[in-house]
């Protein structure tokens, strides 16, 4: 840093990893967390810094890995004591220094909730001092030192996104990586548009992410999986391969914070475990989603308080797994509460970049969580799908 | 997580302050005697005030105070 009057920015702490392909371990989860939402979490913040790097982090259940982390409670070993609730929430080690993250238990730790402290957040934050990021001093960065509760529109800050590509480079290769918003997106290639159906015609049934933070698209019998900039390439594939035992002409999907995706058509939904059907499948709507409609047109898992919301024609549901009953009296309540959204949607989906977007015919539309309207940006939305999203 | 209360004492500073790399480590254990000159002192309010973005006043404002009772990080804002 320079005098008083330097500009804010970044740090480095000076060592990096001299390999870009890393390992991770969960040598000890914590208490009040189930492993496999943990798992998706901390999988989910690695892809924060996948994202803007040639970075790759693989989960492995044994030693030796390069990055090891742990929830611990007090005193854990390395002489760093933990505090109780509050003050200091985790700490993390630089490369130099093995690069192991450790949070402390005592914390109330949560996933897509504005109450106790957000995993996602933490862990991303924590990652960046893994991979050699010292703390910054500006103050919206993700390396800012101080926890900012709970964001449900996570952005990196273009000073974190400065200070790992300092040390690592930037983004070279394509795949599974935590998208910028397809606002940003712009197709680095453009694949010839008799070979992708979705430049013809751009309307689709349904579009969800997976638990490990891919993003598909539906279309009758066949299903695309699509990247930053469009449709990944080899694409489309029969959704009866991807997923055994489930049929085409899907109405909605989405990926619960459990890992499982959830996948309705009339008056069925199937439940899958990655690509494996998850029970005895399918079973009828009224059977597991007490108070949701048959034939739906869409339906995701909010970003802004991780509930799940039903749409169909000119009305929506809201469904919470952990209520009795899971739908309040109150629904369906009209869509126009969803400022600036139009009825009958075809698709609606929480992205990993925290954004909420709908689709209907060629068209989809950003939701902005804080206003809780569609966002007024230029270009304005709706904007066409298959240009942002499909890489026409 | 219970309400933040401000870190009422110098004492609670001069920890936090050593703990973050504003003061020298042997601050951390004020019982350690430790002393510390005016200018030190002042010198670490300064620097965590400006890395903080607060008014950089120098001394232990409410709102330095305030901001120290904060959740955050363990690791070191300054390092050597």
């Amino acid at each position: 840093f320079g005098s008083d009057s330097r500009s804010k920015r970044y740090a480095l702490q000076g060592s990096r990893w001299k390999v870009k392909n890393l390992t991770y371990r969960i040598s000890k989860y914590p208490k009040r967390l189930k492993r496999s939402d943990v798992d998706a979490e901390l999988a989910r913040a690695f892809a924060v810094w996948s994202g803007y790097t040639d970075l790759t982090f693989t989960p492995k259940s044994t030693n030796p890995v390069h990055i090891e982390i742990r929830f611990e409670e007090n005193e854990h070993g390395d002489g760093d004591p933990f505090d109780g609730p509050g003050g200091t929430l985790a700490h993390a080690y630089f490369p130099v220094y093995g690069g192991d993250a450790h949070f402390d238990d005592a914390e109330l730790w949560t996933i897509g909730s504005p109450r106790g402290t957000n995993l996602f957040q933490v862990a991303a934050h924590e990652f960046g001092h893994s991979l050699g990021l010292s703390h910054s001093d500006v103050r919206s960065a993700l390396m800012a030192p101080f926890y900012r509760g709970f964001d449900p529109v996570f952005k990196l800050d273009s000073d974190d996104i400065y200070a790992i590509q300092a040390l690592y480079g930037k983004k070279t290769t394509r795949g599974a990586s935590y998208p910028t918003s397809p606002s940003t997106r712009k197709p680095s290639f453009v694949p010839r548009a008799e070979d992708n159906e979705l430049c013809k015609d751009p309307r689709i049934d349904t579009i969800f992410n997976t638990a490990e933070g891919f993003t598909y698209a539906f279309k009758g019998d066949k299903y695309y999986r699509l990247t930053e900039n469009a449709v990944a390439e080899g694409y489309p594939k029969l959704i009866s391969e991807g997923w055994p035992g489930l049929e085409g002409d899907i109405d909605a999907a989405f990926t619960y914070k459990n890992g499982k995706t959830y996948f309705f058509k009339g008056t069925k939904y199937w439940r899958y475990y990655g690509r494996q059907m998850d029970g005895d499948y399918p079973k009828e709507i009224s059977d597991g989603f007490v108070g949701i409609p048959d034939h739906i047109d869409a339906a995701m898992v909010w970003g802004g308080n991780g509930k799940i919301y039903f749409y169909k024609g000119t009305k929506f549901w809201r469904f919470d797994p952990l209520k009795r009953p899971p739908v309040k009296q109150t629904y369906p309540k009209p869509i126009s509460n969803w400022e600036g959204l139009p009825n009958n949607l075809d698709a609606a989906l929480q992205y990993t970049n925290g954004y909420t977007y709908f689709f209907k015919g060629d068209k989809y539309y950003r939701f902005n969580d804080r206003t809780f309207s569609v966002d007024e940006v230029n270009p304005p939305f709706p904007r066409p799908t298959a240009y942002w999203w499909f890489g026409c | 997580i219970p309400a933040p209360a401000p870190v009422q004492k110098t004492a609670q500073a001069e920890i936090y302050l050593s703990q973050f790399g504003y003061l020298p480590a042997s601050a951390k254990n004020p019982s350690s005697g430790g002393l510390l000159d005016q200018e030190t002192w002042e010198r670490a309010i300064r620097d965590f005030q400006s890395f903080a973005g607060l008014n950089v006043t120098g001394e232990l404002d409410s709102e330095t105070t305030e901001l120290m009772s904060l959740p955050r990080c363990g690791v070191r804002d300054k390092i050597g």
